[in-house]
């Protein structure tokens, strides 16, 4: 089973 | 002061099409350079990115950097009240709370401005870091947006996997499953036609229906479509608009639990 991650995972706040 | 108009409203018509669904406001940044957008939509899975370059506008002026919170619902309605090939004139004071659209027929025999309230938005900008991508796919545009609608009736995500020989998109669920495979072409007449792959790895990845279908409402912006894979790293879905700059769509996998 998948689920789905979050775009935050990936990039960080500026 | 700023001011940026376009010979036909069209575009940006086409463009408020391609990031409506995703997002309910959004802050336009403009500067002298153009005009960026950067915004996630309310989940967080994806992130829209848009850049306008200055020099694609057929006037463009900002004398001052200034952010343009805009409900895009709203920016609809007002673009809906213009002609497809009137021009549109976009202008704000500097520290102003409205922004007009202006839109001129092109006999010059129709002249109607619309002010709209702009937002404070506090909106999160994120980081994007340079990726150097194992897959890099090019196709046409309305494919890709017919096999994510086609897919879409199997299940809630679409596998891409994609080799050498070329890329597989992939659902299944209740009813059964589907695949669809696209191969490389070979014939490189028809550029706007061609699917075209650089791979340095091969890469297989699941992503949400929901949001594919949203990005390919950018598909009338541009016949080519590009979608750029690595493992574990957002998928970039990006269309060209045309002689202004791109969007770019970034979309988190679904993974492992």
């Amino acid at each position: 089973n998948k689920s789905q991650s979050s775009i935050k995972d990936f990039f960080h706040t500026k | 002061m700023f001011e940026a108009r376009l010979d036909s409203s069209v575009t940006l018509k086409k463009v408020l099409e391609a990031i409506k669904d995703l997002l309910n406001d959004a802050s336009f940044d403009c500067s002298d350079t153009g005009i960026q957008l950067q915004a996630m939509d309310n989940s967080h899975v994806s992130l829209v990115s848009l850049t306008l370059k200055s020099d694609g506008f057929d006037k463009y002026r900002c004398d001052r950097n200034i952010t343009m919170g805009m409900n895009l619902a709203s920016m609809v309605k007002i673009l809906k009240c213009a002609n497809n090939d009137d021009t549109v004139t976009i202008k704000a004071q500097d520290d102003a709370d409205t922004v007009t659209f202006m839109f001129e027929s092109k006999k010059q025999d129709k002249i109607s401005d619309y002010a709209m309230k702009l937002m404070n938005l506090d909106q999160e900008h994120l980081g994007i870091p340079d990726t150097d991508f194992s897959c890099v796919i090019r196709m046409p545009s309305i494919e890709f947006a017919r096999i994510c609608r086609d897919l879409a009736q199997f299940g809630e995500s679409i596998g891409i996997a994609c080799t050498k020989e070329g890329v597989k998109f992939s659902a299944s669920g209740d009813i059964g499953s589907a695949n669809v495979k696209i191969a490389q072409t070979s014939n490189f007449e028809k550029e706007e036609e061609s699917v075209t792959i650089e791979m340095q790895e091969p890469v297989a990845l699941t992503f949400a229906c929901q949001y594919l279908n949203s990005f390919t409402k950018a598909t009338p912006l541009s016949p080519q479509v590009q979608l750029s894979m690595s493992d574990n790293v957002p998928l970039v879905v990006e269309y060209t608009v045309p002689e202004l700059g791109h969007i770019r769509y970034y979309l988190a996998p679904k993974i492992e639990e």
